[in-house]
């Protein structure tokens, strides 16, 4: 008994070992996911502010322009439009839209709905419609048109590829567009020499459409040389809201030589749009819509708009004291740059967003979100993405319109017409 | 908010006198306000 008796103490002394063993590993085991957990967080987290900091220039300037420039001025700006959606109560909309109206100046006579309780907001009012023929057009077929309501702040002409902002402060036009880089793919993948694909209504057998877009075409003189040849076949650089679409384009065998010549000239400017030896220029005008202002965009000319380049960029204010004291305050800007052609060649039309004004708006593009936390953090992951491939980031989101048609090849505007607009935050 | 127009155009003309002969002329002054529809420019 007293042998048996040792053999179980020494047993019973043996058992914890096992399972102080087992319970040891298995501590290991949930300290090591936690460990690596906490690890991939910190990586993602990293990851995800590195671009915002990247992105962020420190702009130059008075010191309000640096105290500005600490402020999370999109944030702000999305909960200022959220604001302005609300609801007000009905009571409150007459005399809140007159006072509104006396500070800002709006003209109540030519809206389009004469009674202000309509409007659920302050946001509504804002992107109000005017009454038919409120803004007549100038008769002259040969007039650029005011695409919006403003003032004039700067016009001229584009000299050494410098546009001029307020009080001789300048910007180049590449900073303002994008780099007019065109795409190896040019030479070696586009079928120049092939005819063009079918436009979608040929392949819906609408003829009437594909005349009236040749009789566009005609009448405005609209031809598909540089601009668009240079563009090369266009991938969609994705953004998140962007569906996946291949969007390779085959251009006309006409410019095939030209094309070849103007890329044998070297790194692309804006600049070299323009034919060698024409007597044609580059001019550009800067309109301001101030807060009372009709807040819809329209066409200013007959032209066809080929792509669209999203920069989500910053959203200081654009305000005539900001214009004089922020040097190069659109190319800091969230804007929306329509590129395209006109009779006389290239045209281009560039929707800058503000503080209080976010969010642009083009009817054409359903896929375009400005003002966006998503489109933002694509924008991020495509900085951080470039920056690992050890390229710069071009800073835009790009799509092209190309497709509707085989004659135009982009979408038609005509002069006038309604683009978009701009609506609070 | 604001709209920047950039456009190719015939460059303007003029004459010993310094009249505009042809191609581009603007329409408008620095600081004016224009509504839509309103000529900016004409060639």
């Amino acid at each position: 008994p007293g042998a048996s008796s040792k053999v179980q103490d020494s047993r019973i002394r043996w058992y914890p070992i096992p399972v102080g063993l087992g319970v040891g590993f298995l501590g290991l085991v949930q300290f090591y996911k936690v460990y690596t957990r906490e690890q991939e967080k910190q990586a993602q987290d990293e990851l995800e502010q590195r671009p915002k900091r990247r992105r962020r220039v420190r702009p130059e300037g008075p010191w309000q322009v640096q105290i500005m420039s600490t402020l999370p001025l999109k944030a702000m700006s999305r909960l200022w439009g959220r604001l302005n959606e609300l609801t007000l109560p009905t009571f409150l909309r007459v005399p809140g839209f007159r006072l509104y109206s006396f500070i800002f100046g709006v003209n109540l006579d030519e809206i389009e709905e004469t009674d202000l309780r309509k409007f659920p907001n302050l946001a509504a009012f804002f992107y109000r419609t005017l009454k038919p023929g409120a803004r007549p057009l100038d008769m002259d077929p040969n007039a650029l048109l005011s695409p919006a309501d403003g003032r004039i702040l700067q016009f001229g002409q584009i000299e050494g590829g410098d546009i001029e902002q307020v009080k001789g402060m300048t910007y180049t036009i590449d900073a303002l567009l994008g780099q007019n880089s065109p795409t190896p793919s040019i030479s070696s993948q586009t079928p120049l020499d092939q005819p063009p694909k079918p436009s979608l209504h040929e392949l819906e057998g609408d003829e009437e459409l594909v005349k009236q877009e040749a009789e566009f075409a005609r009448v405005n003189g609209i031809s598909y040389t540089l601009p668009y040849l240079l563009s090369g076949p266009t991938k969609r650089r994705k953004s998140s809201l962007d569906q996946p679409k291949d969007e390779s384009v085959t251009p006309s065998a006409a410019a095939v030589s030209e094309v070849r010549a103007e890329l044998a000239l070297g790194e692309p400017s804006w600049l070299h749009y323009l034919s060698p030896g024409s007597r044609h220029v580059l001019y550009y005008a800067v309109i301001y819509l101030a807060p009372g202002d009709y807040h819809r965009f329209h066409s200013p000319t007959n032209w066809v708009v080929e792509r669209r380049r999203h920069f989500a960029g910053e959203l200081y204010s654009v305000s005539p004291y900001l214009q004089r004291t922020l040097p190069g305050l659109f190319t800091l800007n969230e804007r929306v740059v329509l590129l395209g052609r006109w009779r006389w060649g290239f045209f281009s039309y560039v929707p800058v967003g503000a503080t209080n004004v976010g969010s642009i708006k083009i009817n054409f593009d359903r896929e375009l979100r400005t003002n966006s936390l998503t489109t933002d953090t694509a924008a991020d992951r495509a900085a951080e993405e470039a920056a690992r491939r050890g390229e710069p980031y071009l800073g835009y989101v790009e799509a092209t319109y190309e497709g509707a048609s085989a004659v135009l090849r982009g979408h038609a505007l005509r002069r006038g017409e309604e683009m978009g607009g701009f609506q609070l935050g | 908010s604001t709209i920047v127009l950039v456009f190719e155009a015939p460059s303007a003309e003029h004459d010993e006198a310094g009249r505009h002969t042809g191609g581009w002329q603007w329409c408008v002054e620095k600081g004016q306000r224009v509504k839509v529809g309103q000529a900016l420019g004409r060639i």
